[in-house]
């Protein structure tokens, strides 16, 4: 969905 | 191996109370510097991040990196064996298949042992940003989990708007509206129920109640609450613990869901 999208978008992957 | 005493098993009781809702299964990242976890909740809308420092236990001992995959429903069901104010030792392995606990009582010559069986879980490791929020609230936390329940009966969503001196909570349910507004308030006799807002630039938000009421579980924690919002990132629900700990929620806005 679009807030999952805002979610993971917002924390970087490491 | 690690070794952490809490002198009061309560706090990592409620800790657990207030996530295990969100977060199943989870990795508690043990180094030097205390006990980590972090964790996306099923749905990938929100994130928990929990941080108790070396200080907050005494003594607190881990010669090197152990991550405990740990069930928290499992958790939780040894947890509510110990007494609140119990005395309570985590200790583990370098390489551990469980995780042990001791609850000793202050007052009675008992002392509880469990073991919980630990879990492989293969988290994904986010990095969490630095953000200059353009809105802090600090606020009570009883206060703000009244508002978030009150408005849950109303509608699915809130609206935080925050502008100088004033917040307000807005909701639109088919019932009926509800909006609760809050202005700076200071009081040198009941400092717990002081409202601070902090405001570089108004925001307005939409925010799924279902999860901020999740979020409020952690209100025995702390008698305060802080929720930082800028527009278009995540809010962030920020419970301050003693020792720089906390317990962070982070939830993901609604715009034109």
């Amino acid at each position: 969905s679009a807030q999952q999208a805002r979610l993971e978008g917002f924390f970087k992957a490491v | 191996m690690l070794e952490a005493r809490l002198e009061q098993a309560s706090i990592l009781k409620k800790v657990v109370d207030a996530i295990k809702d969100l977060v199943q299964d989870c990795n508690f990242d043990c180094n030097d510097s205390g006990i980590a976890l972090q964790a996306m909740d099923n749905s990938h809308v929100a994130l928990v991040s929990m941080m108790l420092k070396s200080d907050t236990f005494s003594p607190f001992r881990c010669d090197r990196n152990i991550a405990l995959g740990i069930n928290l429903n499992s958790f939780q069901k040894v947890l509510r064996c110990a007494q609140n104010e119990d005395i309570l030792t985590l200790k583990a392995d370098d390489s551990p298949d469980v995780v042990s606990l001791v609850f000793e009582s202050s007052e009675q010559d008992r002392i509880s042992e469990y073991d919980i069986k630990l879990m492989d879980i293969d988290q994904e490791h986010l990095g969490i940003p630095d953000t200059e929020y353009a809105a802090t609230i600090t606020m009570p936390s009883g206060e703000f989990q009244r508002i978030c329940r009150d408005l849950s009966a109303l509608s699915e969503s809130v609206a935080i708007e925050a502008e100088k001196n004033a917040v307000k909570f807005v909701c639109n349910g088919d019932i009926g509206n509800g909006a609760i507004s809050l202005r700076n308030h200071s009081s040198v006799e009941k400092p717990e129920q002081n409202v601070n807002i902090e405001l570089s630039e108004p925001v307005a938000l939409t925010f799924s109640l279902k999860y901020l009421v999740n979020f409020c579980k952690a209100s025995g924690l702390s008698g305060s609450v802080k929720l930082c919002l800028s527009n278009e990132v995540p809010l962030l629900v920020e419970y301050e613990l003693a020792s720089n700990s906390y317990l962070r929620f982070y939830l993901a806005p609604k715009i034109g869901d």
